[in-house]
């Protein structure tokens, strides 16, 4: 555990209450992806399967079961509590594009050919464009609430703090893990044009953010 | 032989 890894974290769980929370109080899930938060929901789901199987820490137990809770709560509140503010028109990134060659890659191209290892695989890479469909609706639609924005913003920063600490471990350990560091570099540069309609229209003005 | 790898980041 290094100070990038545990900001990344906390940064990552802010990022999923501040959605969690947006949703709840003001009981509406408009512009918001409900299939990104499946997506994130089965990530969290493959990749956390090790809770059965190793213990790491109480630390590393804890956040896996808090993501699950929460992405599935999230999920629940989109698709049932708050069903009639989704806007499932604007919604219509196509997830099979991204799941079936997920799929595909998480076979070809893994650690060991075993169920755990593959699912785990396929989280990896599942996670690194899980967040398109949420970019694509702000895109479609031409606009984002500044809640929406920061989470978004958040949800990018815990991946750029997460490059830093793989280069902080690869100096101090030795540890290079190259699935999740390719996986990891590929996603945050989905961020970064967000980040950049971040800095300058969010945080300078008010409001909703606005394409140009 | 192949045990699997202990995936210790979130």
């Amino acid at each position: 555990m290094n100070i990038f890894r545990l900001l990344g974290d906390m940064c990552h769980l802010v990022a999923i209450i501040i959605l969690f929370l947006k949703i709840w109080r003001s009981k509406s899930c408009a512009g918001i992806s409900g299939k990104s938060q499946v997506l994130f929901a089965l990530v969290f789901t493959t990749r956390y399967l090790d809770l059965f199987t190793s213990f790491i820490s109480v630390y590393n137990t804890v956040m896996k079961v808090v993501f699950l809770v929460l992405a599935y709560a999230t999920v629940y509140l989109i698709y049932l509590r708050f069903r009639s503010t989704y806007n499932s028109e604007s919604d219509s990134f196509r997830v099979e594009f991204l799941l079936v060659p997920v799929a595909g890659l998480s076979f070809l191209e893994n650690y060991a050919f075993a169920p755990l290892e593959i699912l785990w695989t396929f989280s990896i890479y599942l996670e690194s464009v899980a967040i398109l469909p949420q970019l694509f609706m702000i895109t479609k639609t031409g606009e984002a609430e500044s809640i929406t924005t920061h989470y978004l913003f958040f949800l990018g920063l815990y991946r750029a703090l997460y490059l830093a600490n793989w280069v902080w471990r690869y100096h101090t350990e030795g540890f290079f893990d190259q699935i999740a560091v390719v996986s990891g570099v590929v996603q945050t540069i989905f961020y970064c044009d967000f980040f950049y309609l971040y800095f300058t229209k969010v945080l300078r003005g008010s409001g909703k953010m606005t394409l140009p | 032989a192949d045990e699997p790898a202990n995936h210790d980041e979130l």
